[in-house]
């Protein structure tokens, strides 16, 4: 099965 | 002090529609370079990143870098009463807590004027990497847009995957399952109608269809769409806004656990 990833585990607080 | 004044108000009112569904508070920053919001969806699953630059603008004041918290369905509903013609102007005080919205007339004959109240939002900025994509696919805004809906009646996700072929979008639900391939296509009459692919390397990437749906809102904005693929990394949906800026759509890729 696909797992829908966050975007926030991509891309980081600047 | 912030004014700016904005000749083809449309294209404003073309934004909103096109981000409002997907997020519905967000900052709209505004600086010297631009006036400008970055915002994820509810479910942080995608993001969206807007710049219309400064020199867009026929008049662009902007005293001090300001951040104003709007609710973008109360916007939308502000700029859905100014003309499709009309020249609309953006004025805030520093400090204030109101927006206002000018929508003066072509001919200048009718000026309104809205004022809407600003929100305290809390929001996380996030630092979008340079990155080298394996394929970038530039299409016309509009076939992306009906590849999307078609095969949402057929399936929730979509695959992606881009060869030398060309680009292949599949799904697959209760029904049965569906295959579209666009080949690279340049000898059009009109650039903007041509299907150009540029792959270093293949990649096939799963996405969820209602994402991609929400992102053809921005299918005014631009006769062509661009989308950019890295195995693994989230997918980057772009309408240029003429002259102006953009709109990036950013999702995340589903991925095999």
């Amino acid at each position: 099965v696909n797992q829908q990833r966050q975007i926030t585990s991509f891309f980081t607080k600047s | 002090m912030l004014e700016l004044r904005l000749v083809q108000g449309s294209l404003l009112k073309k934004v909103l529609e096109s981000i409002k569904e997907l997020v519905t508070d967000a900052n709209f920053d505004c600086s010297s370079t631009g006036f400008s919001l970055q915002a994820m969806d509810s479910s942080h699953v995608a993001l969206v990143a807007l710049l219309l630059r400064s020199e867009g603008f026929e008049h662009y004041r902007c005293d001090r870098n300001m951040s104003m918290g709007m609710n973008l369905n109360n916007m939308a509903k502000m700029l859905k009463c100014a003309g499709n013609d009309d020249i609309i102007t953006i004025k805030a005080d520093d400090g204030g807590d109101t927006v206002t919205f000018m929508f003066e007339s072509p001919t200048q004959d009718k000026i309104s004027d809205f004022e809407m109240k600003l929100m305290d939002i809390d929001s996380e900025h996030l630092g979008i990497p340079e990155a080298e994509y394996h394929a970038i696919v530039k299409m016309p805004s509009s076939e992306f847009a009906r590849i999307c809906r078609d095969l949402s009646s057929i399936g929730d996700t979509v695959v992606i995957s881009v060869t030398k072929e060309g680009v292949k979008f599949s799904t697959k639900g209760d029904i049965g399952s569906a295959n579209i391939v666009c080949r690279q296509n340049t000898s059009v009459d009109k650039p903007e109608e041509a299907t150009v692919i540029d792959m270093n390397e293949p990649v096939s990437l799963t996405f969820a269809l209602r994402y991609m749906n929400s992102f053809t809102k921005a299918t005014p904005l631009s006769n062509t769409v661009s989308i950019s693929l890295s195995n693994e990394l989230p997918v980057v949906v772009e309408y240029k806004i003429a002259e102006m800026g953009y709109v990036r759509f950013y999702l995340a890729p589903k991925i095999e656990e």
